[in-house]
């Protein structure tokens, strides 16, 4: 059977609420090593994957592997019942019906139960190769969500170049082109502010600006964002969560001009 | 304009 404590709800609320948009039916895949979660969107252009490691739950108990399907919208109306402090207490069996939730107030004597039913869920696996970007970019979350809205309110579509120099995200549209350049910052009063740019050669990539703009609803869940980009591969935009755990999107380049 | 590809080109189902 699967047990897993966490001492916030608002970790899964967060994590739900950043890919509900993306993905709506998903398996949570338990085993002992944690919760995991892989999704494509409809058009199979990004995909979502999630690791929440046993370590970020206390306890964490899961016997053998068990997928749980799940339709993410009937997941948010349950955790809409949860306040953000409330201890999240998940529980199936091992051939489970249905998921338990529980939801206790750190300071109160309230204890809420839910059962979500689950669904059979045949979903496609990709393979994710290790991969040694050209480029990784550390950036704060929220600069990354506002270049992605200022410029979508020009173009479908962003090129993210990144040189020597820094990282540009420009856009060219019907009323005009705009353009943000970065370039390393290190700012030892506020270490969140930094921008780190590791390069090992010169990358271009083109990008549907309305998937980034999805991806950076998660923005919420960690004060700064990895963007790893190679020239003809997909984009990785990885959200960094407590106990090595992660959300991470993956996005299928713009190819040809 | 450039053409939007998918996943399956770069990651391959397992």
């Amino acid at each position: 059977m699967l047990e897993a404590r966490l001492e916030q709800a608002e970790l899964l609320k967060k994590v739900v609420d950043a890919i509900k948009d993306l993905v709506q039916d998903c398996n949570f895949d338990c085993n002992d090593s944690g919760v995991a979660l892989q999704a494509m969107d409809n058009s199979h252009v990004a995909l979502v994957s999630m690791m929440l490691k046993s370590e970020a739950f206390s306890p964490f108990r899961c016997d053998r592997n068990i997928a749980l399907g799940i339709n993410l919208s009937s997941l948010t109306k349950v955790l809409r019942c949860a306040q953000n402090n409330d201890i999240l207490t998940v529980k199936a069996e091992d051939a489970p019906d249905v998921v338990n939730l529980m939801f206790e107030s750190s300071d109160s004597d309230r204890l809420s139960e839910y059962d979500i039913k689950l669904m059979d869920i045949d979903q496609e696996h990709l393979g994710i190769p290790e991969t040694e970007y050209a480029a990784t970019v550390t950036m704060p979350s929220p600069e990354f969500q506002r270049i992605c809205r200022d410029l979508s309110a020009l173009s479908e579509s962003v090129s993210i170049e990144c040189t020597k120099e820094g990282v540009k995200f420009a856009c060219n549209g019907d009323i005009g082109s705009g353009a943000v350049t970065l370039r390393s910052h290190s700012d030892v009063e506020n270490p969140d502010q930094n921008i780190k740019i590791d390069l090992t050669e010169p990358v271009a990539l083109t990008f549907s600006l309305k998937y980034l703009s999805n991806f950076c609803k998660a923005s919420g869940l960690a004060k700064s964002v990895n963007i790893c980009l190679s020239n003809e591969v997909p984009l990785l935009v990885e959200y960094g969560l407590a106990a090595n755990s992660y959300l991470r999107f993956y996005l299928a380049p713009k190819i040809g001009d | 304009s450039a053409q939007q590809s998918r996943l399956e080109g770069f990651f391959k189902p397992v």
